[in-house]
């Protein structure tokens, strides 16, 4: 009768993570998420936004122009709330997070996030500026928080209220981090000390690289860091030592992020709702890292499009937890040795448009059909198919993917 | 029971940077780069885009990228202006 599902949206992060073979990153909580999920590990996203949260609706009665696939999740009978950066404000979200039509309360937004982009920077000087490279005393910040750090604590709250209410839920939480700013606890730099740190494998503009693929990132140029650095444009290149410093505070912003996912994941067992939940962990976005002497993710460029993509389904990709055990213990990464390899992983190449269709399809619920040539005028349907076929399952355990299932009896 | 394809897309202003090539306007979108990826390659094609009507038109091609991520993970090398890659333009088509 349709599993909870626990949906994670970061943003702006590429697969710097263990369990996608980096060997610098330590994500230890994610990879124990991993460690019993189907990964995909050639999942791309498809343009500015957030593709995989919305497709095209056009309800004539209420005119509206977006549908998310929360409100499918609503209309068949779930509990659907949002925590955190979800939806894109503005009008790809009805100016209104799209409550009430996808959540069933008001969507929840961390009260730290207006001060994500003001001067909460110490810099040599100990002014405060508003820095792309943005290490911090939590204590110092407004209200002594994070925006990440809030969500987590809501998300949980809300998990306990589920927990007694006994209804089954959708949660979607989204978090900031490691978007710019670089904002984050100082205490991660301990994890990657400056010396550890590289620049990107090719960190020069591409010679047969056509003018028009090359993006400026215009974003970060904006940063008093940055802009105290006079780089030229459109070209740069940024010096050296601040490469390395951005890619130091990215991985950084990815161990506090992987934290908060811990504290989430080891929540849901805490309330003894790991064995009926579908957890989706997932990214709008990559960035490049100084890949192509390029920064941000305003470019085709696999850095840029390229997501971590899995899903956990207990029963299926991992066996289900008894009564009591836990599935996700906090792992703490100052302290967490050794890393585990994803439970099963898939090669195939997958677009976040079909996340909708695989999870309506995990859940029990009718499969939307596939979009016609021309939609606007369809009521309902998506863009993406289900890779539910992807996941293979032999002996209880998800191996590499293989199309379709050779035992149709044991086939999801 | 061809290889899935993965398919994105990215705005230009202009073909050469300027200050709004990351995030252009609508209004001010002139090209438009339509990838398709496998796990064997990156196909890219920036053509002349239409922001009144959002077409595009591929028969006026701006530039192109193509890289074989077997010899070229990274990307680093196009060699779109080096092979033919009229089967890929059909395809992506």
């Amino acid at each position: 009768d349709g599993m909870n599902v626990l949906f994670i949206i970061v943003d702006d992060l590429r697969p710097v993570l263990g369990c996608y073979g980096d060997k610098l990153v330590k994500s230890p909580n994610i990879d124990q998420l991993a460690s019993q999920s189907m990964v995909f590990s050639n999942a791309y996203a498809q343009a500015r936004h957030h593709p995989a949260l919305r497709f095209l609706l056009l309800l004539e009665s209420s005119c509206r122009k977006l549908f998310h696939h929360a409100q499918y999740f609503k209309e068949n009978g779930y509990v659907t709330l949002s925590v955190g950066k979800v939806f894109h404000p503005g009008v790809s979200s009805n100016y209104s997070d799209d409550y009430p039509y996808s959540w069933s309360i008001p969507p929840f937004h961390p009260s730290a996030e207006k001060h994500e982009n003001d001067k909460t920077c110490r810099g040599k000087d100990g002014k405060l500026y508003a820095n792309l490279v943005c290490p911090v005393n939590v204590t110092e910040m407004p209200g002594g928080t994070l925006p990440d750090i809030q969500s987590t604590e809501e998300a949980i709250r809300l998990l306990n209220i589920m927990k007694t209410n006994r209804q089954k839920f959708f949660l979607a939480v989204g978090y900031h981090k490691p978007h710019i700013p670089l904002r984050y606890p100082q205490e991660f730099l301990k994890l990657y000390p400056l010396e550890n740190i590289t620049l990107a494998p090719d960190p020069w503009v591409p010679k047969r690289l056509p003018s028009v693929a090359y993006n400026p990132w215009m974003d970060i140029r904006q940063r008093d860091d940055v802009e105290a650095l006079n780089v030229s444009f459109p070209y740069g290149p940024l010096p050296d030592d601040f490469q390395r410093q951005i890619r130091q505070s990215y991985y950084a912003a990815v161990s506090y992020l992987d934290v908060q996912i811990g504290l989430l994941l080891n929540a849901l067992d805490n309330v003894g709702l790991s064995n009926n939940t579908i957890v989706v962990f997932t990214a709008d976005h990559g960035w490049s890292l100084g890949e192509h002497g390029e920064w941000a993710k305003y470019s085709n460029f696999d850095v840029a499009t390229r997501v971590p993509l899995m899903f956990y389904v207990p029963g299926m990709t991992a066996p289900s937890v008894s009564q009591g055990a836990g599935a996700f213990p906090y792992l703490d990464p100052f302290s967490h040795t050794g890393g585990s390899a994803p439970q099963g992983q898939s090669k195939k190449v997958v677009e976040l448009v079909s996340l909708f269709p695989t999870l309506a399809e995990l859940a029990g619920l009718q499969v939307p059909p596939a979009c016609p040539e021309t939609s606007f005028g369809v009521v309902l349907c998506t863009e993406g198919t289900s890779i539910v076929r992807y996941f293979s399952i032999s002996e209880g355990k998800v191996q590499e993917g293989r199309e379709g299932c050779d035992d149709t009896d044991r086939c999801s | 029971n061809e290889e899935p394809v993965a398919f994105s897309q990215y705005p230009r202003p202009a073909d050469t940077p300027q200050w709004n090539s990351d995030k252009p306007k609508l209004k001010d979108i002139r090209i438009m780069g339509y990838s398709m990826r496998t796990i064997d390659y990156r196909y890219t094609l920036w053509v002349q885009f239409d922001p009144s009507n959002f077409s595009a038109n591929f028969e006026h091609v701006h530039a192109g990228e193509l890289y074989v991520m077997d010899n070229d993970p990274n990307q680093d090398y196009n060699i779109y202006n080096s092979t033919s890659h009229g089967w890929l333009f059909k395809k992506l088509l």
